[in-house]
């Protein structure tokens, strides 16, 4: 049923309108930009740059940094996508 | 269980993620080109 | 020698290396052209847990296999127990070795997979030089001719532009064959040396002759005084029009007269041409009569007020009642003011947005409005259009902004653009550097250029 949801959704456009309006709000946060530099941060210091290890270090504290409101607005907006598939 | 809730919130983790993935992804490459071009570029 | 000695190996082998670097061009090709909506489908759906963006998705370079696979639920990882070890991540076309867990680099081979050049010829002739073959090619400042360099680089990336050229679009129809007196061969010359074939006797002929050219037809672009880049992009873009119908004017002679059709087929019309509906409205029966279609080539918007370009296309397309206007409404005969609405009757494939900065005031003096005006990376048209049902979306994606600092006579232009790898560069004059999407979203723009990405 997820996976049904998810390809209605890239069908429709809307799993694109999603992801635009998510990198937009991402972008005006910065966060973009701190992701990338706290990357070149962690290369840097371990002068390695093999994906794995750079990855496990990076991704959780990328995911902390995005911030309440641009979840909270993505959600509602997906949300309010889901809530008409689930009636149609 | 399927709820909306749950479908949203793994909708935008993987969208993070994969964003969050691209850009490491880049960086790294980025970082080996320029290592294997210039091997003592500061 | 990469970093992977897995596609070393492959690589090592004529046949193997062929038949591998096809696949990897082609979904190279796939990765930076398909839509967006493909790309989800095809690209970033895994085959098997079906997830969409599951993380990053990988698809599969091994002869003949089409498989998908994403990160997060190690489904990709799981598939190279089949010995397929090579996918490409289908969001920005790097090669990942999930022998060695680590993105492939310093390959210089990958990064020319695209030419279709097989092994037993690449060892005959030279491959193209890999110099200047992405485009990046500064243009020196000869005096107060950063306002010319802006709107070019602008022109050279603008995807219509770029593929018009480079498929000689010009170059085969012209009879003058003169960039110093044809300035679209002067852009054709540019554009070639800009992709890759120096020319020999220096690197700016081409610059240089696109300058001379536009000196011989405004003398106001001559002089060392600063210059407005939209009036010169409005010049630039009507002189490759009129180079356009002098080469037909020949053909014309010869082939029986085509139906003059309205919209005219040069690339700037096809590229650059929207069409505004410009309605009068009767405020009493809602005749409207009087309403009228224009052609356009750019928008330019007030930014007086306003905060972010939204804002600034609202206040431009909104309703307001006329009246200071000499009005007899032909239906219901009376004469109350009415409405006039400017809404888009055709949007065209790039879509340029001038924001007025310069202010021309009653007492001669020019001023400049440095108000900071937000936009974003994609903007959806669909709400301005005529009759446009809020369902559906026309989607342009951010690709170039000129911008302009400093004051009215002392200023300066840059253009940052986005270029087909999806990186942003910022031009300035001769110097070229990489900029994050960040960085474009904080210029003080003065010119937007927008390219259709979905309807």
């Amino acid at each position: 049923l997820k996976a049904q949801i998810q390809s209605y959704l890239v069908e429709s456009g809307n799993y694109e309108k999603i992801s635009n309006a998510l990198n937009d709000k991402l972008l005006q946060d910065g966060w973009a930009d701190k992701v990338r530099d706290l990357t070149m941060q962690e290369i840097r210091s371990s002068n390695q740059a093999n994906y794995k290890d750079v990855l496990e270090k990076i991704e959780p504290q990328a995911l902390e940094m995005v911030s309440q409101n641009t979840r909270d607005d993505t959600l509602a907006q997906i949300k309010a996508f889901l809530e008409d598939i689930v009636e149609t | 269980e399927c709820t909306v809730d749950s479908v949203s919130q793994d909708i935008l983790d993987n969208l993070l993620s994969s964003m969050i993935q691209d850009i490491v992804a880049k960086e790294s490459v980025k970082f080996k080109q320029l290592k294997a071009r210039y091997p003592d570029y500061k | 020698m990469s970093s992977c000695k897995h596609i070393d190996l492959v690589l090592a082998d004529d046949l193997e290396r062929d038949r591998f670097l096809g696949e990897y061009a082609a979904v190279k090709r796939f990765v930076l052209r398909a839509s967006t909506r493909d790309k989800l489908q095809c690209g970033m759906t895994c085959h098997t847990c079906r997830e969409v963006c599951r993380g990053a998705t990988f698809i599969c370079l091994s002869g003949g296999c089409t498989y998908v696979g994403c990160w997060n639920g190690g489904h990709f990882q799981e598939h190279t127990q089949g010995g397929h070890r090579l996918g490409v991540n289908a969001q920005n076309g790097l090669v990942f070795c999930f022998e060695c867990v680590d993105y492939v680099a310093g390959c210089e081979t990958l990064d020319i997979a695209g030419v279709p050049w097989d092994s037993a010829m690449s060892k005959q002739v030279s491959l193209p030089t890999s110099l200047r073959r992405d485009g990046l090619y500064g243009l020196l400042n000869l005096g107060s001719t950063c306002f010319m360099s802006s709107i070019l680089q602008s022109l050279i990336h603008n995807t219509y532009i770029q593929y018009w050229f480079l498929n000689s679009g010009h170059a085969r129809r012209c009879a003058l064959r003169d960039p110093s007196s044809c300035i679209s061969c002067a852009l054709d010359r540019i554009i070639s040396e800009c992709y890759g074939s120096l020319s020999e006797r220096n690197d700016h002929a081409g610059f240089l002759s696109l300058l001379t050219c536009s000196w011989k037809i405004n003398q106001n672009f001559a002089g060392y005084s600063q210059q407005d880049a939209h009036e010169f992009l409005q010049f630039l873009l009507n002189q490759l029009h009129c180079d356009y119908k002098r080469e037909r004017q020949v053909d014309e002679d010869k082939e029986v007269r085509s139906s003059s059709s309205q919209l005219c087929h040069c690339i700037v019309h096809s590229s650059f041409q929207g069409t505004l509906r410009s309605s009068i409205v009767c405020p009493e029966c809602q005749d409207d009569s009087k309403t009228m279609l224009d052609p356009f080539l750019d928008l330019s918007l007030d930014i007086k007020g306003q905060r972010t370009l939204y804002d600034c296309l609202d206040s431009f397309h909104r309703r307001e009642q006329l009246h200071d206007f000499d009005y007899h409404c032909p239906r219901c005969q009376t004469s109350r003011d009415p409405i006039k609405q400017l809404t888009i009757e055709r949007l065209a494939p790039t879509l340029v947005l001038q924001l007025k900065r310069f202010e021309h005031l009653t007492s001669g003096q020019n001023v400049k409005l440095n108000d900071p005006v937000q936009f974003p990376l994609h903007l959806d048209m669909s709400r301005y259009c005529t009759g446009g049902e809020p369902t559906t979306s026309i989607v342009y994606r951010l690709s170039g902004v000129v911008s302009h600092s400093g004051t009215v006579n002392e200023g300066h232009y840059t253009a940052v653009l986005q270029l087909n790898s999806g990186e942003w560069f910022k031009f300035n004059d001769s110097m070229i550097s990489v900029v994050s999407a960040e960085d474009v979203l904080r210029e003080q723009a003065y010119l937007l250029l927008y390219t259709v990405e979905q309807v």
